[in-house]
């Protein structure tokens, strides 16, 4: 996967991503793609959550998964969440979950507690950093101020590390790919050297839901995991979300 | 001529916006859930309309997990333990995947599992 929240130099928020999903779930050889990535695509929604007749948030979704991966409170905040692998995965939480040690939630349920319940970005960054989970993970959140942006890089009992929009020193975004931001990517699975070249060749002055779909529709940002891109922006609660295809050549992951 | 060698990086690529071409294979439908609806309710029409699909998911991953133990051990533990789990998730989810399963028609177990899969998929 591959996220970012960015400001605009006017102090608009626009959060992207790219949902990469069912590695070494099996190859098809034939048509050069992973199974489980093309059998997901046809699954892929939009969901508009409504209470008392107004939306409360909305989501990109796989129809059956009542969780959550990427969303938006309007006018609030944007959410979205990264796959982060460790040897303290989610086997553990399993485990404990299973001999009845349930006080850590799965991350798709807490992804739609925090859209459902929180009422601001720091709400829902003091729920993201604090809740206990079953497996690692990075949030990426976007809030509706000018500075508000972060990953925070989960372990399953605390917050490693939140890293913050910061305009005074230049990160006028937070990109996050698969791996730790203060370590460097697998060399064979960097997105996000492309990512961040093409960011920064963007600039702040330019950056727009539609520049960051060109980001994000760059190789190997855009690789053969990737079932969709989402585009959000907080004010309004602006989501769409397009389903992709990565012609060949391309990478697998 | 880099992005014919892996990792087949690209330059930059600009006026993507509107999606279209070989990098875009679809828009994607809006559908609602009114949180107002009894959670064994809320999926109802969304599910009618992607059972089909949602089958095809279900049996890949089935599938694979067949491959992975080809004595169907490891799908036949999915079938029998996880519907057990399914009570013990937080509220309303487990009320949700329920009422998903009944609608599409699919074991239990399979579809607490396409739930959880984030957590399983960890590993």
């Amino acid at each position: 996967c591959t996220s970012v929240v960015a400001e605009d130099d006017e102090g608009n928020l626009f959060h992207a991503r790219n949902l990469d999903f069912g590695i070494f779930m099996g190859w098809d050889v034939k048509n050069k793609s992973w199974i489980i990535s093309e059998k997901l695509k046809p699954l892929v929604i939009n969901l508009n959550f409504k209470r008392n007749n107004q939306t409360l948030f909305k989501s990109t979704n796989f129809a059956g998964y009542v969780g959550l991966l990427t969303g938006v409170k309007p006018n609030l905040f944007t959410l979205t969440m990264n796959e982060r692998f460790n040897l303290d995965g989610g086997f553990v939480g399993i485990l404990e979950w299973i001999f009845g040690k349930r006080d850590g939630m799965w991350m798709g349920f807490l992804m739609r507690s925090v859209l459902e319940n929180a009422n601001s970005y720091k709400e829902a960054q003091t729920l993201l950093v604090q809740t206990k989970l079953l497996a690692p993970a990075y949030f990426i959140l976007g809030g509706n101020q000018t500075g508000q942006g972060c990953i925070i890089t989960r372990s399953r009992l605390h917050s490693i590390d939140v890293l913050e929009l910061d305009l005074k020193l230049g990160r006028w975004y937070v990109l996050e790919t698969n791996y730790d931001h203060w370590n460097e990517p697998l060399f064979l699975d960097d997105r996000r050297t492309s990512a961040m070249k093409c960011m920064n060749q963007t600039t702040q002055t330019n950056i727009t839901p539609k520049t960051m779909y060109d980001v994000l529709s760059t190789k190997p940002v855009l690789n053969k995991l990737t079932v969709y891109t989402t585009l959000m922006q907080v004010s309004g609660g602006k989501l769409e979300s397009f389903i992709r295809d990565c012609p060949n050549p391309c990478m697998p992951w | 001529s880099t992005q014919f060698i892996p990792p087949y990086t690209e330059e930059c690529r600009t006026e993507m916006y509107p999606p279209a071409g070989p990098t875009f294979r679809s828009a994607v439908s809006w559908y609602t859930v009114d949180l107002d609806s009894p959670p064994s309710d809320r999926w109802t029409a969304l599910i009618t309309d992607k059972k089909n699909d949602l089958l095809v998911v279900i049996k890949a991953i089935r599938d694979f997990a067949n491959a992975l133990v080809p004595s169907g051990r490891l799908v036949e533990l999915v079938d029998i333990s996880l519907p057990l789990m399914v009570e013990t998730l937080p509220k309303p989810y487990g009320e949700e995947i329920k009422a998903i399963a009944a609608v599409a028609g699919l074991p239990l177990g399979e579809v607490v599992l396409y739930n959880i899969f984030y957590e399983v998929f960890t590993v």
